[in-house]
């Protein structure tokens, strides 16, 4: 473990209970790209199947049962609990086009063609474009309530302090992997923009909305 | 280079 995973860690959990909090507290899921949490909740679980088999350490298991949960409870929050808050009309990204392309590379780049590897080399692909929805449902309505803006600088930014982490362990630890150094800096370009406006406007204490 | 090894990431 170093900082640099851990700042992404942590950073990671933020977004995640940030977001859970602003539905929770507000009763609303307004703004929220439902599709792209269920493509998130669908990450978590294809990568977390030895989360039972295969023990790394407690900071792991509980991180990840954190995420797992975090992650169906906000499904739940924006499908059942407060459905009626939904703003399905925005969020009309066809989700089938990311599932499928990504499973088909799952199958086809991978590093060992056994189960639990494709379906670990499907959840980093899946994960790095299952933000897509948002950033189109954002783009769509021209404009995102703050609180969402944090959520979203925060998740961008996880993935972006993993990239100075496989750097660190490529010279540390001679860890290499390339499918989720490649699916990472996919994940974090698609953010820059979103970055350069969060970065310009929010944190001058404007509000984010694209020219329409 | 070693690939990855286990899981040891979330």
């Amino acid at each position: 473990m170093n900082i640099f995973r851990l700042a992404g860690d942590l950073s990671h959990l933020a977004a995640i209970i940030v977001l859970l909090l602003k539905i929770w507290k507000t009763r609303s899921c307004a703004g929220i790209s439902g599709k792209s949490q269920i493509l998130f909740a669908l990450v978590f679980t294809t990568r977390y199947l030895d989360l039972f088999t295969n023990f790394i350490s407690p900071y792991n298991t509980v991180m990840k049962m954190i995420y797992l949960g975090c992650a169906y409870a906000t499904v739940y929050l924006i499908y059942m609990k407060f459905k009626a808050t939904y703003d399905g009309n925005h969020d009309t990204f066809r989700a089938e086009f990311l599932v499928v392309p990504v499973g088909g590379l799952a199958f086809l780049v991978n590093h060992e063609f056994s189960p639990l590897e494709i379906l670990w080399t499907f959840s980093i692909y899946l994960e790095s474009v299952a933000i897509l929805p948002q950033l189109f449902m954002i783009s769509k309505t021209g404009e995102a309530e703050t609180i969402t803006t944090h959520y979203l600088f925060a998740l961008g930014m996880y993935r972006a302090l993993y990239l100075i982490n496989w750097i660190w362990r490529y010279y540390f630890e001679n860890f290499f992997d390339l499918i989720a150094i490649v699916a990472g800096c996919v994940q974090t370009i698609l953010y820059c923009d979103f970055f350069y406006l969060y970065i310009t406007k929010v944190l001058q204490g404007k509000k984010l909305s694209l020219p329409a | 280079i070693l690939k990855r090894l286990l899981k040891d990431e979330l």
